[in-house]
């Protein structure tokens, strides 16, 4: 029997139990259950780490209901900015991407960058280059939008404030400057 | 926000996360989810992190590399540094959120200081566990 440890996560902040419906956390669990059975498998099979937390991951990117990938909320233009990195505990080294748009699955481009740009961190625009050089999966804007997200910028995007995925909390930014 | 961490067979820890933002989010706005050290870490001598939570305090705070330091310079366990950081550090610095994480000998930690955090893990073949609330 191999022997190995695994882990995810979906978020954390302010889950409402009173907007949590049975129905509805039956689907979050759903998603959770897919993305580590996903990673187990690699491991259970002698895979590598690195390819298990990329592998579950990408699940958790197509899967509409987490802020990552597919599900992932709108910025204040209308448009969405996602965010990845991936880490190799054996060489330390690492692959990060920040403020790309219409890439199905950042998790894979960062490891991308980790493995084939000679960089650690690559953002916005020109990364999108890049990733256009690796063969990366593009999507839509069709793709990333979801009712959901839309309604809640909808309910800020004549604001200042931002909010946080899982949260009931409106910030503007102050508090946390001091 | 999502991530993974994991330790596979030849005792390789890995960690990943991957992030929409903030909704509403201007300038060009970035968290701690694309940054090494505050938002994911990997290392073979101490563990593997992926963060959530309200990412301007985890990269202030450097979180998954502070709890890596405190396991390498200062013998903490993973549950120690765990505990210290995300419910005392994190929250004395008015920073909500959670993490996962993995260390050498496959110690599993979850720790969060908000309401819930949406978590799975296994271990072996033991069964997988899913949760949402504390």
């Amino acid at each position: 029997m191999k022997k190995f440890s695994f882990a995810i996560h979906g978020g954390a902040g302010t889950i409402l139990p009173s907007l949590m419906t049975a129905e509805k956390e039956a689907t979050y669990k759903l998603g959770l259950s897919t993305a580590l059975s996903i990673g187990t498998a690699i491991l259970q099979n002698g895979g590598s780490s690195l390819d298990a937390v990329e592998a579950a991951v990408a699940s958790l990117e197509d899967f509409p209901l987490f802020n990552a990938g597919k599900g992932a909320v709108f910025t204040n233009k209308g448009t969405h900015e996602m965010d990845a990195s991936i880490m190799d505990g054996k060489t330390l080294e690492a692959g990060a991407v920040s403020g790309v748009s219409k890439i199905r699955n950042p998790i894979k481009l960062a490891r991308i960058i980790k493995e084939k740009s000679g960089h650690v961190f690559l953002c916005g625009s020109e990364a999108e280059v890049f990733a256009k050089t690796q063969g990366v999966l593009f999507e839509t804007d069709d793709y990333f939008y979801t009712e959901e997200r839309y309604q809640q910028w909808q309910d800020v995007k004549h604001t200042d404030t931002y909010q946080m995925d899982h949260s009931d909390k409106l910030e503007t930014g102050e508090k946390k400057f001091g | 926000t999502v991530g993974a961490v994991a330790l596979d067979s030849y005792g390789n820890l890995a960690a990943a996360t991957s992030t929409g933002g903030m909704t509403n989010k201007r300038f060009g706005r970035v968290g701690d989810s694309p940054m090494i050290g505050a938002g994911t870490y990997a290392n073979n001598n101490t563990c593997a992190i992926s963060c959530t939570g309200h990412g301007e305090y985890f990269i202030r705070a450097v979180v998954a590399y502070d709890i890596s330091c405190l396991m390498e310079y200062k013998g903490l366990s993973l549950k120690e540094a765990c505990e210290y950081v995300v419910k005392d550090k994190l929250v004395k610095f008015g920073g909500e959120g959670g993490l996962i994480a993995i260390d050498t000998v496959g110690n599993i930690e979850l720790p969060f200081n908000s309401e819930g955090m949406y978590r799975a893990w296994v271990k072996n073949n033991e069964p997988m566990q899913i949760a949402i609330y504390k």
